[in-house]
Parts: C-alpha cells; sequence; structure tokens
C-alpha cells in the first residue's frame, strides 16, 4: 500500500 | 517533518488537553457543543482508516490513536454529563454532513485505475473527512456567539485549535516550496477552515484578551 494513500499529515 | 507543522501537532494536541482539563477540573461541559465534538470525532474516525492498512511513522501512528481516542472519550463525557446544557446547542450538522458527503463524492482523490474500492473509499472519506473537519466548529462558535458566561479555558481550547490551523497553512507553504508537496483538497479546505477562526480570533481578542480583571 502507497503509504497512507500518500498522505503523512494528521 | 518542519517546525511549522510540528508547532501545528503540538497546538492541536494541547487543544485535546485544554478541553480534558476543562471538563475534568470543572466538572461541567457547560460552554462545549456536543455536536463539534462528534463531528471530530467522526472526522478522525474517517480520516485515520489508514491505520489499518498503512504505516507512515510511530508519531503518526501514536498521534492518530490519540486524537481517536480523546475525542471518543470528550464525546462520551460531554454525551453524558447531566449538568450539560446544551439549549443553544442548535446547529443543525446535516446541513454540514450531507454536503460534505456529497461534495467528497465528487471531488476526492481517488484512482479506480488503480487500487482496490477499498482503498478508494478510503479516499471518498479522506476528503469527507477534510471537508467535514473545515466547518465541523461551526456549532462551537454559534454557541459561543450565544453564551455570554464562556469560560476563558474553552477560548484557550478553540485558540489552540485556530493556531493549529494557520500553522498548518504555513506548512503547506514551506512543503509546495521545497518539496513540491500539494494537496488542493487539504489545502483549499483548510483555507476555509482557518477563516472560520478568523471569526473567533476577534471574539477571543475583545473578550479574553482585552478582559479587564473584576
Amino acid at each position: 500500500v502507497r503509504a497512507a494513500l500518500g498522505k503523512d499529515e494528521l | 517533518m518542519n517546525i511549522f507543522r510540528f508547532v501545528g501537532d503540538m497546538s492541536h494536541l494541547a487543544s485535546f488537553f485544554l478541553l480534558l482539563a476543562k471538563l475534568i477540573y470543572t466538572k461541567s461541559s457547560t460552554g462545549v457543543s456536543l455536536k463539534t465534538q462528534a463531528l471530530y470525532l467522526t472526522v478522525f474516525v474517517c480520516r485515520y482508516l489508514d491505520l489499518l492498512v498503512a504505516f507512515v511513522s510511530w508519531y503518526n501512528e501514536l498521534m492518530k490513536i490519540f486524537f481517536i481516542a480523546a475525542s471518543a472519550y470528550i464525546v462520551y463525557v460531554v454525551a453524558t454529563s447531566t449538568r450539560n446544557s446544551n439549549a443553544s446547542d442548535t446547529y443543525r450538522v446535516e446541513f454540514l454532513v450531507i454536503p460534505a458527503l456529497v461534495l467528497a463524492c465528487f471531488v476526492n482523490e481517488t484512482h479506480w485505475s488503480k487500487g482496490g474500492w477499498s482503498l478508494n473509499v478510503m479516499e471518498i472519506l479522506w476528503a469527507f473527512s477534510i471537508y467535514l473537519e473545515a466547518v465541523a466548529v461551526l456549532p462551537q462558535l454559534k454557541m459561543l456567539h450565544q453564551l455570554e458566561d464562556t469560560t476563558n479555558i474553552t477560548m484557550h481550547y478553540m485558540a489552540s485549535l485556530g493556531i493549529y490551523r494557520a500553522f498548518y497553512l504555513l506548512n503547506w507553504v514551506y512543503r509546495l516550496y521545497y518539496e513540491g508537496y500539494w494537496h488542493p483538497i487539504a489545502v483549499v479546505a483548510g483555507i476555509v477552515q482557518t477563516l472560520l477562526y478568523a471569526d473567533f480570533f476577534i471574539l477571543y481578542y475583545q473578550s479574553v484578551l482585552l478582559r479587564l480583571p473584576s
């Protein structure tokens, strides 16, 4: 899986 | 992780502790909008479903789990508070939830050509959570404007939420410039969300910072 759907923010 | 993102996150974290302190030490949920807190819980649950499928960092994992757990606890405390005067918590949240859901179905970051349907449903829920967070504070703002005896701690809670949003905007400017990071859905919703706090900060300045000691 692409890291957190490409989302690394909260 | 840049300094703006970190300050934003810490301010967001502080907002939880301020609200928890208010609820625990004053043993009263007066002035706290249950609707806004329930919307925030919805926001975090919908956005952090990726906890189940992806790992970014321990920092992200722990913050996400804390945000979900803390907002669930806050909703529980406010909902079960016997002395909660929720008469002024009158915002019609369906006017926030339904448009956010409809918008998320049409404007999102889904890639149906790749990834399974579950990942794309998560993308729709992510967009929904972004739109909903942008407007979730409105029931709380309405309460603040209607209540006279707003406690300072509730105001500080709102201020730390506003600071969190403002620093996320700075974070996006920084990331766009240095990393080419660009999520227009989050940025546009973030600008709307920050603008809503501008109204609050005028109230904050007048009622807290300018309040004469009595």
